[in-house]
C-alpha cells in the first residue's frame, strides 16, 4: 500500500521559514558605566543590528521586492518596531518571566526596572503570555511577522493595490496553513482570525516600545545608532 | 527620502556598506 505523499505545506510559509534570520548575539558593552546603563547600551546596539537584518529579511518576503521602492520604505517605516517586538516576543516564549532579547541578553523584571524599562517589560510580557497561551507555532510566527509589515497602514502609498495584493497573498497563506492544521489545534476553526486579532495588541506594544526609546533618546541617556535613530525619527 | 537615507540605501542595494 502506498500512502499519499504528505502535503509539502504552503509555499509562501516555506519561503518565510527559510528566510528567517539567524538569531543575533548581544555584544556586552564594556564601558565603565553602571550595570543599568551598560544593559541599555548593549540593548540599543543589538536592536540596531537587528534592524539592519530586518531590512534584509523584508526583501525575502514573497512579493515585497516587487513593490515600488517608495512603498517598501513606507511599509518598513510603519512596521519595523512591530516586527522587532514580535522577534523579541518569539524568543521569550520559552521563558516565564524574562525578556529574551538575545540568548546572552535576557532581562528579568528587576533588571528592566533598574534600566527604566518597566513599561516595556510589562507590555512585552503581556503580549508574550498571549502567544504562549495560544501555542504560537514557528509557521504562524513567520507569517504574522510578514503580515505585520504588509499591514503597517502606511499613508500615501504609490501602489496601494499592489500592497493590498501583497497583504492578501500572506493572508491566504495563513488561512491555507490553518485550514490544513486543524488537527494540531483541535476545535480551533477560528485560529487564523484569532491570530489576526492579536495584531492590535502588537501595534499597541510597539507604540509603547517606540515611546520608551524616544524617551531614552530625549533624556540623552543612551547614544543611539544612526539607523535606529533614522527609523525612530519617523515615529516622533 | 532625504530623511531616510540609510533605509533608502539599504533597500536599493544590499551590497552597499552602511555606516551604522
Amino acid at each position: 500500500l502506498t500512502h499519499p505523499a504528505k502535503p509539502i505545506g504552503n509555499k509562501v510559509i516555506s519561503q518565510l521559514l527559510v528566510s528567517e534570520p539567524a538569531p543575533l548575539s548581544a555584544i556586552p558593552d564594556s564601558s565603565p558605566s553602571s550595570t543599568e546603563l551598560r544593559s541599555l547600551l548593549t540593548l540599543c546596539d543589538l536592536l540596531n543590528r537587528e534592524l539592519l537584518v530586518l531590512i534584509g529579511w523584508a526583501k525575502h518576503i514573497p512579493g515585497f521586492s516587487a513593490l515600488s521602492l517608495v512603498d517598501q520604505m513606507a511599509l518598513l517605516q510603519g512596521g519595523w518596531m512591530e516586527v522587532l517586538v514580535l522577534s523579541v516576543v518569539s524568543r521569550s516564549l520559552g521563558s516565564a518571566d524574562e525578556l529574551v532579547f538575545a540568548d546572552n541578553l535576557r532581562l528579568a523584571e528587576a533588571q528592566c526596572r533598574a534600566a527604566g524599562l518597566s513599561d516595556l517589560y510589562t507590555a512585552l510580557r503581556h503580549l508574550t503570555r498571549k502567544y504562549q497561551q495560544m501555542g504560537l507555532s514557528p509557521e504562524e510566527l513567520v507569517t504574522l511577522k510578514a503580515m505585520t509589515l504588509a499591514n503597517s497602514d502606511a499613508a500615501n502609498l504609490e501602489g496601494a493595490e499592489a500592497v493590498q495584493r501583497f497583504r492578501d497573498g500572506l493572508h491566504e497563506a495563513l488561512q491555507e496553513h490553518e485550514s490544513g492544521h486543524t488537527h494540531s489545534h483541535p476545535g480551533e476553526l477560528h485560529r487564523a482570525g484569532r491570530l489576526l486579532m492579536t495584531l492590535p495588541l502588537l501595534r499597541q506594544t510597539a507604540a509603547r516600545a517606540v515611546d520608551t526609546f524616544c524617551r531614552l533618546h530625549r533624556e540623552r541617556r543612551v547614544p543611539m545608532h544612526k539607523l535606529f535613530l533614522e527609523m525612530l525619527d519617523n515615529k516622533i | 527620502k532625504e530623511k531616510h537615507k540609510i533605509l533608502h540605501r539599504l533597500l536599493q542595494n544590499s551590497t552597499t556598506p552602511v555606516d551604522l
